[in-house]
């Protein structure tokens, strides 16, 4: 699954996902990236955030939603994600997951759940700082 | 520091990431980035997680989800278990843009594609039918079902509830599979 969000110059931001799904799904099943306030969302007065990970337990908690309320409460947007992250945390420990959280004047983070063989995340960042898009990682908690 | 405008995306996906970018320094809009950004992937096939030939289903296909959203409108567009169209976030951008309703889902979505102008196409490939005849041959695992009969954990379906299913269930399910097989 690929999430995405982009801030605008003006701090205008867009966010979207895109996914093939869970491997060997019963046929039917849609997991979290194409509802909005769980696999991404977007408001141009707070912030965006996408998700990606196990859909099926994720949804459950509209993490893409409830990042973009931390930012709009000021939030810093590693923060808001690793909040997030932890909420999930709180009911499903082993879930494979992580979120990447960005705010309208382009501070950015990411966050991701520690598990047996994901300890780190890596993600993407371009921006004027950077010569060229930039992979980044972050510590999974 | 920080400084705008600004584009990150999960994972190390940097054809995504440059791709976004570029429709950004060309002009287009934060929704063309995302867009753009994300249908590369689609035909990028991302780790196999993104676009068409990746995740088989339980009978093979390949199926996809994808939203859009416009954070200054408060817009969105999506599809879900979308079939045998390959660009999914295009035809979620569509939904914002030519109807009223927020998520399309399955083969009345691939139908709403089609009426758009994306190709009605296989979504599977060589890949995606290797990797879901090892999976047959592994005994159909893992898999998503629990507390059926036969022991999902061992066995391929079909599976049923373990308590006995009447006998108007079972004539209705296997309706149900007839006509599914007829389907293609």
């Amino acid at each position: 699954t690929i999430g995405m969000v982009v801030v605008g110059g003006s701090g205008t931001i867009a966010s979207g996902t895109s996914t093939n799904g869970a491997v060997h799904k019963i046929p039917g099943r849609v997991g979290d990236s194409p509802i909005a306030g769980a696999g991404a969302y977007a408001d141009s007065t707070a912030g965006g955030a996408a998700a990606t990970g196990d859909g099926d337990i994720m949804m459950r908690f509209l993490p893409s939603y409830q990042a973009v309320e931390y930012m709009r409460m000021g939030t810093d947007p590693a923060v808001a994600c690793q909040r997030v992250i932890s909420r999930i945390q709180k009911y499903a420990p082993r879930f494979f997951g992580a979120v990447i959280c960005a705010n309208t004047t382009g501070s950015y983070g990411a966050a991701c759940n520690k598990i047996p063989g994901f300890t780190q995340f890596h993600f993407m960042v371009s921006s004027p700082l950077l010569s060229q898009p930039t992979e980044q990682v972050v510590d999974c908690i | 520091a920080t400084a705008l405008p600004l584009v990150i995306n999960t994972w190390a996906f940097r054809k995504a990431a440059e791709t976004a970018w570029k429709v950004l320094q060309l002009g287009g809009s934060e929704l063309d980035a995302v867009e753009r950004g994300c249908s590369q992937c689609e035909i990028d096939q991302c780790d196999g997680s993104v676009g068409y030939g990746g995740s088989p289903d339980e009978s093979g296909e390949t199926t996809l989800d994808a939203m859009i959203m416009d954070g200054n409108t408060m817009e969105v567009g999506a599809v879900a278990d979308l079939r045998r169209v390959k660009n999914a976030i295009g035809v979620a951008r569509k939904v914002i843009e030519y109807t009223k309703h927020t998520l399309l889902v399955g083969e009345s979505a691939s139908m709403f594609a089609v009426r758009m102008g994306f190709p009605y196409e296989d979504l599977t490939t060589p890949k995606s039918l290797s990797i879901y005849s090892k999976w047959l041959n592994q005994s159909c695992q893992p898999n998503y079902w629990k507390n059926v009969v036969p022991d999902s954990s061992k066995s391929c379906g079909p599976y049923k509830r373990p308590e006995k299913v009447s006998y108007k269930e079972e004539q209705t399910i296997k309706d149900l599979q007839r006509r599914v097989q007829n389907h293609d």
